[in-house]
């Protein structure tokens, strides 16, 4: 199912004979509106139909396919550009990457981003995903501002019969760092910082995060994304990765209607990889990032 | 943009990435550019300050068009009952818990329904803003009916005699039938514990949104009928642009804007100062 933009521009090619300026011109105004319309940011839309027009003017994409009987077919200039769109989406949120590096004897992941993106269930997410490849996770209560979100990560915890590391008396740098000698203790080998959303602007909650991160040298530090945030992603994207250096983004939210081009936008400008989805409330609705689905729901 | 000068292209195009990064919207952002096109080819519009004028008034123009006021009370020594509804996430436990300090400061007394029985926290999360802001709580059993747990707090409501009821209810995406179907259940069980509830329905939008909140603010009213928004985490980076095409398209008025996450952090919605901030 095309998007409104995306049939136009469809149509406005159907019926000519080749690729030309002009003609590209006219199809690409479509592709604008609608990659707007899914939230990709405003820049990142024009850099990406510049690489749009330059392949379609050069022909990079392949002209032939083969149909079912193993025929070769001649693209008709309509579903040539439609590719070349396709190809160039499924590029630039690519190479797929859903590694998450872990030390031995203990490996560490921190969890970061903006308030109310699904950090908290996110951890309890991960923590259930990695149960599955026989890991024993520990989660840590970093968040020692939004009321009740020590006991929401417990009740996750509980439901996962994991240990949930928290303490009133330590401020989150040392919390921790003592949680990584308590994960030795409670012979877990995998430990989760989940900490408090806070905005990119707020020095002072951004130091708290280096600190974090100076004292417990995560393997993963994973950037909280809600797939419905529009232009402002790549603010808190770009400003998070360069304090903190992060190791990849997990967009939440997705089983609703947003169209997620923020994961094109922000990909874009950090390079780092999508390494997982949230799809739903649930502590199982996690999946790996693959790029053709998303690829196919930001074209609309 | 034919049969224009360099100098006011130069200026649309710049406006409109203003408009575009501000999140305002594709089909918006036409109209008002359209309109601003227009004022230069009648020859209105001569140079960038008065293109840019006349873009801050149609903008002005549009948010005025419906009165921005916050919550107030039905009719004296009545109960107003207010349900806050809502995507994950967006901030409506805390709105819910700001409110209720501010109307607590103003002398009156409120009663909070923790009608979201599903999230890991969500009544204990509630528990603590009542206790901050001097509000009697309602809480039902893990996973009990929203729509219960809501009439409960309204009887709470009357039978101290409460100024305001505030009624959380579970974020939930509005694709879900399933969940608004439980919202509108809801809405009509408030009815029933009292002819004319809810009074007021506030759909919370998180400033950060882009496009999808249209859709949300469309989707909610089928189920519950706004009759208002609050636009929170207008602290951060992102100017909630989003609230031009909603309050163009549905005419809901915005009752507060967050600006923090703290209990003073809610103020009324000034047009002007909303516009101040996008074009910063
Ligand atoms: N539908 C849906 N809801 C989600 C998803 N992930 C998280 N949520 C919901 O989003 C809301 C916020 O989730 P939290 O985990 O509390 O978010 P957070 O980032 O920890 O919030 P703060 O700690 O306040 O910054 C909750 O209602 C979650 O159930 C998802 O993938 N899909
Ligand atoms: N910076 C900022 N943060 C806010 C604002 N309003 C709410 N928050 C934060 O957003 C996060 C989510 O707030 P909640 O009140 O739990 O949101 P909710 O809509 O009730 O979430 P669910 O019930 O899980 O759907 C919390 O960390 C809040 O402190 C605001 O105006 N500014
Ligand atoms: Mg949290
Ligand atoms: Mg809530």
């Amino acid at each position: 199912t095309l998007s409104k933009g995306f049939r136009t521009a469809r149509q406005s090619l159907s019926g000519q004979t080749e690729l030309t300026e002009h003609n590209i011109d006219i199809a690409l105004r479509e592709v604008r509106v609608s990659l707007l319309e899914a939230d990709v940011e405003y820049n990142v839309v024009a850099r990406f139909l510049d690489r749009v027009k330059t392949k379609a003017l050069g022909r990079e994409v392949a002209t032939h396919v083969k149909d079912k009987s193993g025929q070769r077919l001649r693209l008709k200039p309509a579903e040539h550009f439609v590719g070349i769109c396709y190809e160039e989406l499924e590029a630039l949120m690519g190479p797929v990457d859903t590694s998450i590096k872990l030390s031995k004897p203990v490996g560490t992941i921190m969890m970061v981003g903006l308030q109310g993106t699904g950090k908290t269930t996110t951890t309890g997410k991960l923590a259930q995903f990695l149960i599955k490849k026989q890991l024993k996770p520990m989660l840590v209560a970093a968040d020692i501002y939004r009321p009740a979100a020590v006991l929401q990560l417990k009740v996750l915890g509980d439901s996962l019969q994991i240990p949930v590391f928290a303490d009133p008396a330590l401020l989150p740098p040392q919390l921790c760092a003592q949680a990584l000698i308590k994960a030795k203790e409670w012979q877990c080998n995998v430990v989760i910082f989940d900490t408090a959303g806070r905005l990119s602007i707020d020095d002072e909650l951004m130091h708290e995060l280096e600190e974090i991160k100076r004292l417990t040298k995560p393997d993963n530090v994973f950037l909280v994304v809600d797939a419905m945030v529009g232009q402002d992603a790549v603010r808190t994207a770009a400003e998070f990765n360069r304090r903190l250096d992060i190791d990849g983004f997990i967009l939440t939210k997705l089983d609703g209607d947003a169209r997620g081009g923020a994961a094109l936008s922000i990909k874009e400008i950090t390079s780092k990889p999508i390494k997982f989805l949230g799809m739903g409330e649930k502590l199982g609705n996690l999946e790996e990032f693959r790029p053709q689905g998303l690829a196919s729901r930001i074209l609309g | 943009l034919s049969g224009q000068k360099p100098i006011q292209n130069e200026t649309l195009v710049e406006l409109e990435s203003i408009l575009f990064s501000a999140d305002i919207g594709v089909k918006t952002s036409q109209k008002l550019l359209d309109m601003v096109a227009e004022g230069i080819r009648s020859g209105k519009l001569q140079n960038s300050e008065q293109i840019k004028d006349a873009l801050r008034s149609q903008m002005q123009e549009i948010l005025c068009s419906v009165l921005h006021k916050p919550l107030e009370t039905t009719e004296p020594n009545s109960t107003t009952v207010v349900m806050f509804v809502g995507v994950n996430g967006v901030g409506k436990t805390t709105t819910i818990g700001k409110i209720s300090s501010q109307l607590h400061a103003q002398g009156k007394r409120v009663v909070l329904g923790a009608g979201d029985t599903f999230r890991a926290a969500a009544s204990e999360q509630l528990a603590v803003w009542a206790d901050r802001s001097g509000a009697s709580l309602v809480t039902g059993s893990e996973n009990a009916d929203p729509a219960s747990v809501l009439f409960d707090t309204v009887q709470k409501g009357k039978a101290e005699k409460a100024d305001f009821v505030l009624c959380d209810t579970a974020g939930r995406l509005h694709t879900k039938s399933n969940l608004m179907d439980e919202l509108k259940k809801a809405h009509r069980v408030l009815g029933k514990a009292q002819a004319g509830a809810p009074h007021e329905v506030l759909l919370v939008l998180d400033a950060t949104m882009g496009q999808n909140a249209l859709m949300q603010a469309k989707q909610f009213s089928e189920s519950t009928p706004l009759t208002g928004i609050v636009l929170t985490k207008l602290d951060g980076t992102a100017k909630g642009g989003i609230v031009l095409g909603i309050i163009d398209e549905l005419k809901i008025p915005i009752r507060y804007i967050g600006v923090g996450e703290a209990a003073d952090d809610l103020r009324a919605f000034e047009p002007k100062e909303f516009l101040n901030a996008l074009f910063a």
